[in-house]
Parts: C-alpha cells; sequence; structure tokens
C-alpha cells in the first residue's frame, strides 16, 4: 500500500530538496497522505516546510538510533495530509555511531512502517554514505533529480553503479522511480544538449516534465512555504504539477 | 612557505568546484606554483582540468591509503605552474576504511610536504565527513563559496560551528581565509538580501568581489578547462581574476 521513494544524487544543489518537497506537497494536495522524511542533516526540507530549528526534536537522529519512535518524530506540516519527520546537525552523527551496528544500513527500513501513508519521500545528503545507503535499502525506488548541467550528468553513472549496488547486496526490489531535468534554462544551449544525452541513454526512464530555472522557486524556502503555495501560478509551480500528474499516472501503469 | 587552504561547504552545489579550478587558475598565472587536490569521489575537479577518467591513478585515494606517495600522485595539467591530484569514485571507500585507524583525522596532513607549492588548494565534498576533517585539519584555512540562495544561507553557521570544533580539537591554526559570494544574479532580489545578511554577519570575512552566475562558467567543464581558460574576457572570468588580486592583497596583510 505504501510506497517509499529515495530522492537521491550525491552531486550537490541539483534540486533533490526542492523535488522532495514540491512533489510531496502535489500529492499530498491530491488527498494522498505523504511523509517527507529529511534526512539530511541539513535540515533543507524541514526549512522547506517551514519548521523553525527549534521544534525539530525528537526527529530523524532519535529515530535512527532508536531513541524516539517514528510517530513521536513525525510532525504536522502546514499543509493537510503532508507530514514530516525533520532533521537537524545531530544527524551528522548518526554516521559515525552506526557504523559498529551490524543492522547499520537496515536502521531506517526498521522503523518505517507502512500502514497510515500513501507515499514517503526521503531527502538524502549529496552523498553516498550511511544515511543514502538506509535510503535506498528502505526505498521501493529511487527518484533522480538531475541539474542540466555538465558536472551533474558525469556524476550519474556513479549514482546508477550504486543503485544497483544496492540492489544485487541489500534490497532486490530496488527500482529507478525515474530521472528529472532541473534547473533547465531555455537560453542556455547546455541544457539542451544535457536533455538529449540524458534521453538518449535512459530513455523512458526520463520525465517527460522537465523543470525550468524558476526565481520563484529560490525564494519559496525563505518564507518556510513549497513555490506551489508560494505562488502557485509561478512557472515553477506548475512544472512540479506536471511532474506529480505524470508520476502518479506511472502508479497506476505499476 | 606553502600555504593550505581547503574550499569546504556542506551545503552542495554552491561553487566549491568551480572557485578551486578557476582561482587555482589565476594563481598559477600569476606564477605561483600551485597544487589542487581533488578530495571529492564525484572527481569535478580532475574533469574541470581536463583529465580523463582513466588516467587518474594512483591518485588521492591512493596517496590516503600510503599505498602510493603524493608524488606519485601529482599529475601535471595543461596548465603551466598548476598540478592536480586527482580523485575518482574509489576515495569514497577510504571514508569507512579510515574510520579504524587512530590517526584518521591527519592521513592528509601527513602526506602533505611544503616544499614545493606556493599554495596547495583541496577541493572539498559536500559535507562534513571524515574526507573533509582530513582537508581541514591539514588546512592553514578554509575559503567558503556562499551560493546568493537562502538554503545556502542557512548552512554557514553550521559549517562555521564545525570550523571551531576542528580549531579547537585537532588544528589550532585553522582559520577562515574568506566568504565568497557565488552564483549572483543581478535581476534576483533575493542575491541582494543574502549578500546583505553575510556582509552584516560576517563584515570583512566576505570578499568585495562577488561572483556573478555566467553561462560560460557552467560551458567550461565540458570543455576540460577553466573558465579563465576557455572564455578569458566572460564576466565569470573577469570575476576570478578579481578574486584572486583581492585573494593576493590579503596574503601580503598576512
Ligand atoms: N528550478 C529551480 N529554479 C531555481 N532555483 C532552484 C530550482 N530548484 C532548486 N533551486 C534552488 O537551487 C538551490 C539548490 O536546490 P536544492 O537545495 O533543492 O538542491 P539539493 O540537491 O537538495 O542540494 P543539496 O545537495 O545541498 O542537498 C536551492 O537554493 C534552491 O532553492
Ligand atoms: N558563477 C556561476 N555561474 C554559472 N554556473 C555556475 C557558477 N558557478 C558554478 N556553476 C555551475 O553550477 C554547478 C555547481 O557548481 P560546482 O560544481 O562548482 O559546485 P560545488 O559546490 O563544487 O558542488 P558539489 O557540492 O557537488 O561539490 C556546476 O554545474 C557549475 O558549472
Ligand atoms: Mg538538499
Ligand atoms: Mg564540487
Amino acid at each position: 500500500k505504501t510506497k517509499i521513494i529515495a530522492v537521491s544524487n550525491q552531486k550537490g544543489g541539483v534540486g533533490k530538496t526542492t523535488t522532495t518537497v514540491n512533489l510531496a506537497t502535489a500529492l499530498a494536495a491530491t488527498k494522498k497522505k505523504v511523509l517527507v522524511i529529511d534526512l539530511d542533516p541539513q535540515g533543507n526540507a524541514s526549512t522547506g516546510f517551514g519548521l523553525s530549528r527549534g521544534s525539530r526534536r525528537p526527529g530523524a537522529y532519535e529515530v535512527l538510533l532508536e531513541e524516539a519512535s517514528l510517530k513521536e518524530g513525525v510532525k504536522a506540516t502546514k499543509i493537510p495530509n503532508l507530514f514530516l519527520l525533520p532533521s537537524d546537525p545531530d544527524l551528522a552523527g548518526a554516521e559515525i555511531e552506526l557504523v559498529y551496528d551490524d543492522n547499520r544500513e537496515f536502521k531506517l527500513k526498521n522503523v518505517l512502517t507502512r500502514d497510515f501513508y500513501d507515499y514517503i519521500f526521503i531527502d538524502c545528503p549529496p552523498s553516498l554514505s550511511l544515511l543514502t545507503v538506509n535510503a535506498l535499502a528502505a526505498a521501493d525506488s529511487v527518484l533522480i533529480p538531475l541539474q542540466a548541467e555538465y558536472y551533474a550528468l558525469e556524476g550519474i553513472t556513479q549514482l546508477l553503479k550504486t543503485v544497483e549496488l544496492i540492489k544485487r547486496n541489500i534490497n532486490p526490489s530496488l527500482t529507478v522511480e525515474g530521472i528529472v531535468l532541473t534547473m533547465f534554462d531555455k537560453r542556455n544551449a547546455l541544457s539542451y544538449a544535457v536533455e538529449n544525452d540524458v534521453r538518449e541513454h535512459y530513455g523512458d526512464k526520463v520525465y517527460t516534465t522537465v523543470i525550468p530555472r524558476n526565481v520563484r522557486i529560490s525564494e519559496a524556502p525563505s518564507h518556510g512555504l513549497p513555490v506551489m503555495v508560494y505562488d502557485i501560478n509561478c512557472l515553477g509551480s506548475l512544472a512540479y504539477l506536471k511532474l506529480a500528474r505524470e508520476f502518479i499516472k506511472q502508479q497506476k501503469r505499476g
């Protein structure tokens, strides 16, 4: 019943948090019950939903180390049907503390229950470290935001190799949910070059929907709101709504 | 004689690699001998200097684990006076392998010699993990690229706390070299808001030079060239040249 999706890419600043926050918001608007897990010690997804720094405990750190239950960690957001397991800088300590634990890859998988939510999205940090491995071990699929830039394109092969490794050794049911192009700039030939390259290599794994570079998207976090709520009519919101429709259509196909 | 500078920010995609590659190139053009250490398993700095994926071994991984000497790992680049210790995805394995080593924070410091180069720049991955700790333990100072965006601004306090922690426990001589604003968009009010906030909080730690968002900067890596070499007259190159002049002036003041 519940589908668990990790949003991951070890390349930094490619739109992982922005995609998690806005795709989750769009799905919640269609009356789906959605949980966002902020697995990045930076806590950007928690900020994106307007949760103050002082009200994030217990959060992902305590839940991973079994000092609090998932129920105790999950907070409601301003958005109906959308819940958040927040994070704070302590989460960075979990990486070191879990290294000696035999079960270290499965800490997150073991605390997630599939009874209440329709979707669980996990916002990953920009690395392939233990926190990301926990997300990929717990997830049914991985959604990959890909910035339309050269360095970002270079990293995708490494990421897909890691996904294969996890699938073979830790989580046999892990699939690629899809690749979504982000920060696409229509005035920049490089964006089209990256798009052509990605569609050629990864075919229908790449969403038709492309997220444009849009200033309203980068303004929204300073108001603690997803761009869909901050400015529903901007190009950024319209693109994420379109992505949500495409995502839902794919779920039906199965 | 040799100054060692870590370029670090756990926020992803803020211009760490771009700043490392271009500041190093500008200094090499003034006849200083410069070494760039690519401490990010993504290997973007190695790509930025045009080093093919197949010629990166031995590199940072082998040198950190003492399987090769620094001299064996360092490669010449197309740019006179500029040398590179490249990295590849194996470097991600070093994080796990070094955890059991009593000296794990000082592996890099112990292999760096200060006899040949005027400057050593270390390009860090987007995290505060063991690789970044190694860079901060080995460095005299840390240069912080700060993207003119809200999420990036949020992360700066955490980074400076970590720098203080490293200074107190591991490397008492570590200082902040400076904060440089990157990807500044003159048409976007958010950029000015971030600039005002940073200059108010961090005063003269913030370089006067601001790096504008410039499409030529993002095109250069696909040609394996620093933007200074790819297009010396573009706004991006002029900004990094100005940053280099400001950086050199600060070194003289000491
Ligand atoms: N389509 C877009 N248009 C304009 N700005 C965007 C867009 N998507 C994201 N941004 C901005 O770009 C920056 C990077 O995006 P975001 O933080 O979502 O990336 P990330 O992959 O989560 O980064 P990290 O690797 O640090 O976790 C943020 O400041 C965000 O507001
Ligand atoms: N001033 C700029 N104008 C336009 N594009 C830029 C600028 N600076 C960097 N870029 C582009 O933005 C992307 C992010 O920059 P870069 O890779 O240097 O950041 P980073 O902090 O090193 O990222 P990571 O956290 O993944 O290591 C790259 O594709 C780069 O080409
Ligand atoms: Mg993020
Ligand atoms: Mg980088």
